[in-house]
């Protein structure tokens, strides 16, 4: 069930582009599916990469380097993923690091390595090839040497010395209960190797990496995309679907609820920063303490998410949740959202106001109520405008003042200089002490194109 | 819902997060757009990325062959206008309209539904062990004036909201509901009047549930459509 991908780290819509000297050894197999191409790359001991283009046409690109300031740029391509063994990228060393085959080339104490083709200053017996990878003067461990990667160095006085590459569980420590993790431990914590993040097998998922970019699903390395006590992953092992890697904790912050983003009376975002002391759900039910296990057993314990500020039972959000939350008290009820805790207030002061419903506003705001910068309204980027000064002459539509054209109820509005958001309300306010209804009645009310249902199906299946 | 039955609307989505949870609901006003709170979101920028939206189904884990089941994800979210709390969601496709899948009239602009009009609210959400929570529960409750409900709520309740009085003590909306409709039938055909928010308690006696009124942003809603 082990994917031959698995020995490659992706770069996805890059390509590794050749200079002059390279062009000659890359060797190209057309047709190709990705997981055959990944095979022959890992069964090929001159092959370090691949490009797998998509377009114009299904082509697998093998190539004897990796990325190198020098010698292999990298550029954009949006038809081409790359993947480069992990053994030449990687800047940490597995087990003893037999396979290591990055660029170190400085023992521990800063002395230079000497070339492995070299008798000089110190004579040796290793032969340089292609299966120990004695290449130029890197840091190897030929010979499976506890010390990890070493090398002769080039001082006559020391023959050889350890480069102290540092082990992957080592290199990179967490915090709290490791979300923010991106190093490149691919192993489980009893040595299981992990699945990729971008295959669904052994073991069906829901995190694809593209559902969550945030979270750097890449390859198969240890992550914490669903805010576990501990990076994790799906193994190869089709009898574990998942288990926890071990790596290093960091020594402890003593920083307790000091960030300059937390706030106490209202929340941003998903509230994630949220420290205040509201401890019960939108609909008043009490919450349970996180620190107690009863009546609902869970895993946010306070001492594995020390960062969380999960005290007392005050609503928190530990998970990434939409809203701050808690367990709550009543064991029917496993948890709720604390919606009741307003949003905080945009930094954003009305500069201006309008009455009415703006519809006669002639003033200069020009940034909408998120501070998103207003699109000029004779300008069809990034948002084509149906209403501009051509179809809405007498509207006073310039520059990229917010205006109400279309005599919108809710005050002036513009497009936006955001792609994602066609148009917004402004940063202006009503004038205060105006209050005009929203609200007349109306009497003959006529529909006749949606919002019809078969009821007798309804009433058939409910019998 | 709280103190609900089983019962079936076809305009009523499931907003389903990346694990594929239920965590609101939200009404189809069109065969692209779907109408929720705010409340249901971090913000209006959130990445939408592996959030969707079901419907056609009365389940709410159906399995996988479940033959009315439509799962469509989100793309894009517009907020509505601030004192409104409403989301626009814009499905990546449209979903097929047929028997188990309706979307929902409009109001006319600044329509106030008279009160005493019978409406009923939908939704997946928590039932307090009134319902059986793996379906889709509904409840029907008349509609109060404004002037009335401020009684209870010692003058909060907005013009841009509106409210119902449950025929019994404890029935209304509650947790993973919020998004979700008041409908309202007006002859044969079901008007979207009102959008489930958030409130203190749910299905607690005596009290009756507030609701934003959809008439006051149909301007808003049709204009997100168009633009």
């Amino acid at each position: 069930h082990r994917s031959h991908l698995n020995d490659f780290q992706r770069s996805e819509g890059r390509e590794l582009v050749p200079n002059e000297w390279h062009k000659d050894r890359m060797q190209l197999l057309p047709g190709l599916t990705l997981e055959e191409c990944a095979k022959r790359c890992s069964q090929n001991l001159e092959c370090r990469a691949f490009n797998y283009e998509t377009r114009p046409s299904v082509t697998c690109k093998q190539l004897p380097w990796v990325r190198d300031e020098n010698t292999a740029d990298v550029k954009r391509n949006v038809n081409c993923d790359l993947y480069e063994k992990k053994d030449y990228v990687r800047r940490c060393i597995v087990g003893d690091g037999k396979t290591y085959r990055g660029k170190v080339s400085q023992t521990q104490s800063g002395l230079t390595c000497q070339q492995w083709w070299s008798k000089f200053p110190h004579d040796h017996r290793w032969t340089p090839s292609a299966e120990n990878g004695l290449e130029l003067n890197y840091c190897r461990n030929p010979d499976g040497d506890a010390i990890g990667p070493w090398c002769y160095t080039t001082e006559p006085e020391r023959r050889f010395e350890t480069c102290n590459i540092p082990r992957c569980e080592d290199e990179v420590c967490i915090t709290c209960n490791g979300e923010d993790y991106r190093g490149q431990v691919d192993h489980t914590e009893t040595g299981l190797e992990c699945q990729r993040w971008d295959q669904q097998y052994p073991h069906q998922h829901i995190y694809q990496p593209e559902k969550y970019p945030d979270k750097s699903l890449d390859d198969n390395y240890c992550r914490n995309p669903d805010a576990s006590p501990v990076p994790w992953c799906y193994t190869t092992d089709p009898k574990v679907e998942r288990q926890n890697c071990k790596i290093r904790k960091c020594e402890k912050v003593p920083l307790k609820n000091s960030r300059s983003s937390y706030t106490t009376h209202c929340f941003r975002g998903r509230g994630e920063d949220y420290r205040g002391k509201i401890n019960e759900t939108t609909s008043g039910v009490p919450c349970q303490r996180w620190d107690a296990q009863s009546p609902h057993q869970h895993p946010f314990v306070p001492q594995t998410y020390e960062c969380k500020g999960l005290e007392e039972n005050y609503c928190r959000n530990p998970d990434g949740s939409e809203a701050p939350w808690c367990f709550t008290s009543l064991s029917e009820m496993r948890t709720a959202l604390c919606l009741q805790i307003k949003r905080c207030p945009d930094d954003i002061e009305a500069e201006d106001c309008y009455h009415e419903n703006g519809k006669n506003y002639h003033g200069m705001v020009r940034k909408t109520r998120k501070g998103i910068i207003c699109q000029k309204w004779n300008v069809n980027t990034p948002h084509k405008t149906k209403i501009n000064p051509t179809t809405y002459p007498g509207a006073n539509l310039t520059e990229n003042y917010c205006r109400n054209p279309d005599a919108d109820l809710h005050g002036p509005w513009c497009y936006t200089t955001d792609p994602k958001t066609e148009f917004d309300y402004c940063a202006i306010k009503q004038c205060a002490g105006e209050f005009v209804s929203i609200i007349t009645p109306i009497k003959k009310v006529e529909f006749n194109e949606c919002g019809k249902r078969e009821e007798r199906m309804s009433h058939s299946r409910l019998r | 819902i709280v103190g609900g039955t089983p019962g079936n609307s076809p305009w009523t989505v499931s907003l389903r997060d990346r694990r594929g949870n239920h965590f609101c609901g939200g009404s189809l006003v069109s065969s692209k757009w779907v109408i929720s709170t705010k409340q249901c979101f971090s913000s209006c920028y959130v990445d939408l990325a592996g959030y969707t939206a079901m419907m056609g189904t009365l389940y709410k884990n159906p399995q996988d062959g479940d033959p009315g089941r439509q799962s469509i994800r989100l793309t894009k979210i517009v907020c509505g206008p601030s004192e409104s709390h409403l989301v626009m969601l814009q499905l990546e496709t449209p979903v097929e309209i047929n028997e188990r899948v309706s979307q929902i009239c409009l109001p006319p602009e600044h329509y106030i539904v008279p009160a005493g009009t019978i409406c009923e609210i939908a939704g997946w959400g928590e039932t307090k062990g009134t319902a059986d929570e793996a379906v889709l529960n509904v409840a029907q409750m008349p509609v109060l004036e404004n002037a009335d409900c401020n009684k209870y709520f010692r003058g909060r309740v907005k013009e841009n909201e509106m409210c119902t009085n449950p025929f019994h003590g404890g029935v209304g909306a509650c947790e993973r509901d919020y998004g979700g409709p008041l409908a309202c039938q007006n002859s044969d055909c079901w008007v979207l009047e009102g959008v489930i928010i958030p409130m203190r308690r749910c299905g607690h006696p005596g009290q009756p549930n507030i609701f934003i009124r959809v008439s006051v942003y149909v301007d808003w809603i049709k204009k997100v459509m168009e633009l």
